[in-house]
């Protein structure tokens, strides 16, 4: 059927069977449907310019414009279902993938992305993220851990300890996401949790971006003395985002929970079968 | 016998902000990756001898340090292993665990011995197989599983069918 959907006893998801994008996402046990589009964009780097000379580099991000690109319209997608998973396998491009992934007892959706290595033959630094696009009227605000102990509220184009003048629309609107971010509309909560820290904002109403991965082809003048450029065919990065959707009241604990189970992650060890007893009784 | 000092020492000389933002040069990132495998092998030999200790059973533990990318030799080719999980927060967690695997059927028992339901996947990207089942695992505490092929059966597992959209 071009029916694409996953889900298990608390979350259903539903991707266009077109493009084979995210495009809806239901929280069964609080009846919450949130249409929400998620995919892949990369920005370009800037090398300077009429502006400022200032290029991006391992210290500074500067895209060269306030539009990143998308890396494509369309996933190649493949469905796995079995009585313990069900997953949506998203080919994007060369070096862009996702599996979206529901395990049964579950309250979360789990994006697991595989990025890179990051071309960069045609001589353009690549600033690679992650974004969902919900219809939340989110009023220009968003919220940003810090060390996973505190949420800042943030604001689009402000600083509250002085009068901003944004010369970055994009940049000066970038925080550290340590552990979380989240957007709501104070019915509606979407919460996005991270395996490590990276760069997030959320640049208009009812939007989220993180950054996932970057390759640059300048030095950004600030004393590393080289571009943030991996040697060789560059790296390729995989990690995982986890998203979810409950009612802003209710919405603390899950996460709270939920990010502390993604920070102090079971450990696995394995062993060939028998062994001889450690104590002589 | 392990050390944890080397793990300590690198986890120490990594609260550089050039180790956590990544802004170092490339050699010095490089080193900052050696010092840290460096430091998980005697960290390794400790966390052994401490399940060793608390199993009560001397084993050759393996870490697999790939499974993010579904790489494990030992789930790989052993047609029986162990699988300890420990969890360390304070809380029972059922944890979904995933391991690469050959094609083949798998029972799996939990610490009580009672077999517990497991699906083997293909993975699309690679057609790679991974074995899954659900773990509990108590607070602050470990579990262990046993893994063993069933001899002779190939799993028929599903093979996802590809689905190609027309370009938009």
């Amino acid at each position: 059927s071009r029916d694409l959907t996953i889900q298990n006893e608390y979350i259903w998801a539903r991707f266009d069977p077109d493009t084979g994008l995210l495009v809806e996402m239901k929280n069964l046990e609080q009846d919450l449907l949130l249409p929400i589009r998620q995919t892949f964009y990369w920005y370009n780097a800037s090398t300077g310019n009429n502006l400022s000379t200032q290029v991006s580099g391992a210290y500074i991000f500067r895209p060269n414009q306030q539009e990143p690109l998308l890396i494509s319209h369309w996933a190649q997608t493949r469905l796995v279902k079995t009585d313990l998973v069900q997953e949506v396998h998203q080919n994007f491009s060369a070096w862009c993938s996702q599996v979206v992934r529901l395990y049964p007892g579950q309250r979360h959706l789990e994006l697991e992305w595989t990025v890179g290595p990051i071309p960069v033959g045609d001589g353009w630094g690549k600033e690679v993220i992650s974004r969902f696009d919900t219809a939340l009227e989110t009023k220009g605000l968003f919220f940003t851990d810090s060390n996973g102990r505190e949420i800042l509220e943030r604001r689009r184009n402000y600083r509250p300890t002085w009068k901003l003048n944004q010369t970055e629309p994009v940049a000066g609107n970038y925080y550290p996401v340590n552990s979380r971010i989240y957007i709501t509309d104070q019915n509606v909560q979407l919460t996005v949790l991270t395996d490590r820290s990276q760069g997030g904002s959320s640049l208009r109403d009812g939007s989220i971006e993180l950054m996932v991965h970057r390759r640059l082809l300048r030095d950004d003048a600030r004393g590393v003395g080289e571009p943030l450029l991996e040697s060789e065919s560059g790296l390729w990065v995989r990690g995982r985002h986890l998203v979810l959707l409950d009612k802003a009241q209710t919405a603390a604990v899950r996460h709270r929970l939920e990010a502390e189970k993604e920070l102090l992650a079971p450990q696995v060890v394995l062993a060939r079968g028998g062994g001889t007893p450690y104590h002589l009784e | 016998s392990g050390d944890s000092a080397p793990l300590n020492e690198a986890m120490a000389v990594l609260q550089h902000h050039d180790a956590v933002s990544g802004t170092s040069q490339q050699h010095v990132a490089d080193d900052y990756a050696r010092q840290l495998a460096a430091g998980w092998g005697p960290c390794e030999v400790l966390l052994s001898n401490a399940l060793a200790r608390l199993s009560g059973s001397k084993v050759e533990f393996t870490f697999c340090r790939n499974l993010n990318i579904s790489l494990c030799p030992l789930s790989q080719t052993a047609e029986s292993f162990q699988v300890t999980i420990y969890n360390p927060l304070g809380r029972k967690v059922d944890w979904m665990v995933r391991l690469p695997v050959s094609k083949h059927i798998f029972l799996v028992k939990d610490p009580s011995g009672t077999v517990v339901p497991n699906n083997v996947v293909t993975m699309p990207s690679s057609n790679g197989q991974e074995l899954l089942f659900s773990a509990s695992v108590p607070a602050l505490g470990f579990s262990i599983y046993s893994v063993t092929q069933v001899p002779g059966r190939s799993p028929r597992a599903p093979v996802p069918q590809p689905r190609f959209q027309k370009p938009s």
